[in-house]
């Protein structure tokens, strides 16, 4: 069904 | 000194129902711009970002910042005191280990208060940037509700899938396979019915149908969701807060292993 990818990859901690 | 008023106190509720599935424990912020909460799952898979802003609020108390962590299942219970047409007033003292509901009746006539232990939460605070998106649907939030819903007996992931055609939602399990295909219908009578599609580039991305599922718990929140597409990032799921900004669930894809 695929990987899961995490939300915070996508976003930097700020 | 914190106070913020909202006549409209079934607003309140309505968030708080719409996302303390995904989230358990989750800070709220105060700040001149409103009220605003932003928060993962614990998976980190998916994330959410709230925003009353101040000018929604009848009265908007809020002399300096102040972050206040709250177990969004404690604050739904007290929440779920306040009647559906009571106004809400949150209160708040500057190092105060505690927060206020005041729900107020109507006709005035009864007056509650409820006082929630707040709670020391360590949140990263995500830089979310402004995106051009691939496509954007705007549809009915009961339709797109009741799709999620209707997929996820068969299968448990959807594809989403925008084409000049339409947006097509695809799952397949076990049992065998399904395909819904939503087609631009901006002539209706009513806005609220309409479906929508904007499509730069053509754009197909799978999703956990579990969280898109969760997300749809914000749909009392409005009658239509926009859900903004790129190829390989995450899905933006936003639903309006009339008058006084959004709640957007942002959903990290899943990708052929």
């Amino acid at each position: 069904d695929g990987y899961q990818l995490n939300i915070d990859l996508f976003f930097t901690i700020t | 000194m914190l106070e913020l008023r909202l006549v409209q106190g079934s607003l309140l509720k309505k968030v708080l129902e719409a996302i303390r599935e995904l989230v358990n424990d989750a800070n709220f912020d105060c700040s001149a711009t409103g009220f605003s909460l932003q928060a993962m799952d614990s998976s980190h898979v998916a994330l959410v970002a709230l925003l009353l802003r101040s000018e929604g609020f009848e009265h908007y108390r809020c002399d300096r910042n102040i972050s206040m962590g709250m177990s969004l299942n404690n604050m739904a219970k007290m929440l779920r005191c306040a009647g559906n047409d009571d106004i809400i007033t949150v209160k708040g003292d500057d190092g105060s280990d505690t927060v206020t509901f005041m729900f107020e009746s109507p006709t005035q006539d009864k007056i509650s208060d409820f006082e929630m232990k707040l709670m020391d939460i360590d949140s990263e605070h995500l830089g979310i940037p402004e995106a051009e998106y691939h496509a954007i649907v705007r549809m009915p939030s009961a339709e797109f509700a009741r799709i999620c819903k209707d997929l996820s007996s068969i299968g448990d992931t959807v594809v989403i899938s925008v084409t000049k055609e339409g947006v097509k939602f695809s799952t397949k399990g076990d049992i065998g396979t399904a395909n819904i295909v939503c087609r631009q219908n901006s002539s209706v009578d009513k806005p609220e019915e309409a479906t929508t599609v904007e499509m730069n580039e053509p754009v197909s991305l799978t999703f956990a149908l579990r969280y898109m599922n969760s997300f749809t718990k914000a749909t009392p929140l409005s009658n239509q969701v926009t859900i903004s597409l790129s190829n390989e990032l995450p899905v933006v799921v936003e639903y309006k807060i009339a008058e006084m900004g959004y709640v957007r669930f942002y959903l990290a894809p899943k990708i052929e292993e």
